[in-house]
């Protein structure tokens, strides 16, 4: 199993959908301070499952909309999609290829689909439970949370060792 | 199950041991149980030694030696524990540029049998990635991405 | 007294209009009484405007805009409550070039009425610096300084 | 007011002694990761009367002592000297030049000197009152530290302006 490629669209500063094709290897994404590097990987905690907003550095779910600026209007919907090569089956779907989709709305609602089929966040949990994505795991790392890798108490860096056993 | 969590904390250390010492140029981290007569309820403390210094507790480390340190449990975690794909939001940021080189190098490895995916500024980073996408805000305040080569990237050469 | 805190907020607003525009090339930033009617009890409110963007709260600043704003903060205390001295420990850490650049651009104008001490690893602050110390760990562990020409800290040009 | 010098001996990794004599205008420390840098930081925070010793990323009043290495002994004292120049007669002193003092012993035992002559630290927290130095004042920034100047609480901030005032 292995990343292929994210989609982003009204998620935070990214008001026009944009698509991140990945190679396998290592990927750097550069550009000045506030252009919106983080909001990426925003993105990826956030279709994963992410459900605590401050750890997206917002207050309100409606946080993570494109709140508009001086010549754009907001936007009434946010949408993230992440798609993962699994010709090896590692998640327990039929599929060779998996799509995760996120949405949502000014409204307040969220849409939640799995290849376009809608289910309920609980199902995204579920599918991701022993991927290594799980809630818990170390696979985002977000800006200025590095020292708190080592900083975690001695009983939660048992939980490291269990989450790798 | 006790076994299994054992076996874990053994790998990982091994993990770590081969890790460490390439990232700092020299000496070794130690993980211990806090009780090792009941893994199951223990925590797990980790005792780092820098090159020519005595083995320190985390908190006497220095602002780049924390980072590093944390950036070789991160290779080691890749080692025993693969995930899809790693996300690394700047965790360079700390770092002189002779870290930068060796945390690049070893990036560059792991990369190869892991996905990651790095933010970063420093230079000695972008240079080693397979690929480069630059985000930019565009005059009315909203990201859009382009694709880089490495050369649009770096700053002019003095 | 109620009217020598009003006059301070009044002078510490006047001295960040002043400055944070040329730290962001642009925009603004604005402090606000969160209660108007009584200042002894009232706190203070920070909006900040980055250019191009519509004013928005600290929270959702990214980490370089929040490295920034905060130095426009010290920059404008230095201006209304001078120190004998500052010491400032990597704040240009989370900072792009460019910034880098302004930053030391505005460094080096405080420092003509402010004895500054910044401790740093960026190229374009060490450039500025009326004097630079060098701090080395020898062999075993202890710190040594040497007084340092700038050519001897900058890296190697490519 | 201004500062002129800063002895360091003993404490945390200047095991030998070192003073940094300090120009007007801008001065940057500069060196390799755990080379000690933030431990000139530190001992200038130290010498001006902290006593929060986890500010200073210690656990116990010793530790600031220079423990030792592998071919260094430990020693027995820390000793930090800061000494500005005064002339202005901003510090309420009778001295055109004013060298405050700080030592601990491996027995526990602290000294305060102000001009070599031995003193309280309640004699350092008063003489640095008004000076801009004294506690609550942004003067030392620490590394990591430069976003919390931005997350205090609204009334937090409010004591900044009385800083000011
Ligand atoms: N809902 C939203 N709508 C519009 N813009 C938003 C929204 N949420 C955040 N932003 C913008 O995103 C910017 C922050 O982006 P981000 O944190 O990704 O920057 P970055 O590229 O990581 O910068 P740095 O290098 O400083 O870390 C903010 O300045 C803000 O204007
Ligand atoms: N009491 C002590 N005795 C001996 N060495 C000490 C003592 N306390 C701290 N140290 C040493 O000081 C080092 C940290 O130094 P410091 O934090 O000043 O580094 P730095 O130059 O700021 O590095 P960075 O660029 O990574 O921030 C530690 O690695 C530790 O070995
Ligand atoms: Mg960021
Ligand atoms: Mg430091």
């Amino acid at each position: 199993m292995y990343l292929k490629s994210l989609t982003i669209h009204g998620f935070k500063s990214f008001a026009q959908r944009v698509e991140l094709v990945f190679p396998r290897g290592v990927t750097a994404i550069v550009g000045p301070n506030g252009s919106g590097k983080s909001n990426v990987s925003d993105a990826i905690r956030w279709v994963l499952g992410e459900q605590n907003i401050r750890s997206l550095r917002g207050s309100a779910l409606q946080d993570v909309i494109f709140a508009g600026t001086d010549s754009r209007k907001p936007l009434g919907m946010a949408e993230v999609s992440i798609t993962f090569d699994n010709s090896d089956f590692a998640l327990p779907l039929e599929y060779a290829e998996v799509t995760i989709t996120r949405r949502t709305y000014r409204s307040g609602e969220s849409e939640f689909l799995i290849n376009r089929t809608p289910c309920r966040l609980r199902d995204i949990h579920d599918l991701l439970m022993d991927s290594g994505l799980g809630r818990g795991s170390l696979s985002v790392i977000g800006q200025g949370e590095v020292d708190a890798i080592l900083s975690v108490r001695p009983e939660e860096r048992r939980a490291l060792i269990e989450e790798v056993a | 199950s006790r076994d299994r969590l054992v076996a874990a904390f053994e790998s990982l250390q091994k993990a770590l041991s081969a890790v460490f010492p390439r990232l700092f140029g020299g000496g070794r981290a130690v993980l211990s149980w806090t009780d090792p007569e009941n893994p199951l309820e223990s925590g797990i403390d980790m005792l780092v030694q820098p090159p020519g210094k005595r083995p320190q507790p985390l908190l006497t480390l220095s602002g780049g030696e924390r980072a590093l340190a944390a950036a070789s449990l991160l290779f080691a975690i890749m080692t025993v524990r693969p995930s899809p794909f790693f996300v690394l939001d700047e965790v360079d940021a700390a770092l002189d540029e002779a870290n930068v080189d060796r945390f690049a190098q070893l990036l560059q490895e792991y990369g190869k049998r892991n996905q990651i995916i790095v933010i970063t500024h420093r230079q000695g980073t972008m240079e080693r990635a397979d690929a480069l996408f630059g985000v930019t805000m565009e005059r009315h305040g909203a990201s859009q991405l382009v694709s880089l080569r490495l050369d649009d990237a770096l700053p002019a050469a003095p």
